[in-house]
């Protein structure tokens, strides 16, 4: 575990904890794109179906546990609990656009040709481009409540972290997940246009507004 | 469920 790791897992606990305060506080799905939620649900639960079957650590356990439940959690509250204020008109994004090339590749890219690591290899390719929903949603929108961007923040740091702990597992182990590492330079990259705006913007106390 | 490649990482 790199300091780099800790960091990234952290960021993305902070992102998902952001979110789901964001929802249950405002009491609305406002401005969050419901797809890229459902869309990080099948990322986690495809990708931690190893949650029985092999044991890294307690760390490794309770974080998958953590992920998947309170990815459920904000499916929930997105399309059932607070349905009213989700902002459908907005959320038009086609998710079969992402799903189905995800899962194309990885039946073709994966280390081995079983059921486990197609699935954990969907995973990594879909997680890469699922927050594109969001994204556009907020492009749509025009801009992004506070809150929102920080959530954004917090998630494109965490596999931007993962990639300075890539560099380092590299460097100091020498070997590195050619399959993890391509699909998380993607999903950095994506959170570019964002990045800029937010450290543009929301850092200096303005509203993060994507200009016309 | 092929355990190949053991994923450490989340």
């Amino acid at each position: 575990m790199t300091l780099f790791r800790l960091a990234g897992d952290l960021s993305h606990v902070l992102a998902i904890l952001l979110l789901l305060y964001k929802i249950w506080t405002t009491k609305s799905a406002a401005g969050i794109s419901g797809k890229t939620q459902l869309m990080f649900c099948m990322v986690y639960v495809t990708r931690y179906l190893d949650l029985f079957t092999s044991f890294i650590s307690v760390y490794n356990s309770t974080m998958k546990v953590l992920f998947i439940s309170a990815s459920v959690a904000t499916v929930y509250l997105i399309y059932f609990k607070f349905k009213a204020t989700y902002d459908g008109n907005h959320d038009t994004f086609r998710m079969e656009f992402v799903i189905v090339p995800a899962l194309i590749l990885a039946l073709i890219w994966n280390y081995a040709f079983t059921f486990f690591e197609i699935s954990w290899a969907f995973s990594i390719f879909l997680e890469a481009v699922a927050i594109l929903p969001q994204l556009f949603m907020v492009t749509k929108t025009g801009e992004a409540e506070n809150i929102t961007s920080h959530y954004l923040f917090a998630l494109g740091s965490y596999r931007a972290l993962y990639i300075l702990n890539w560099i380092d597992r590299y460097y100091f182990e020498g070997h590195w997940d050619p399959i993890a590492v391509t699909a998380g330079i993607v999903q950095t990259v994506l959170y570019g246009d964002f990045f800029y705006l937010y450290f543009t913007r929301v850092i200096k106390g303005r509203k993060l507004q994507v200009l016309p | 469920l092929g355990l190949a490649h053991i994923h450490d990482e989340l």
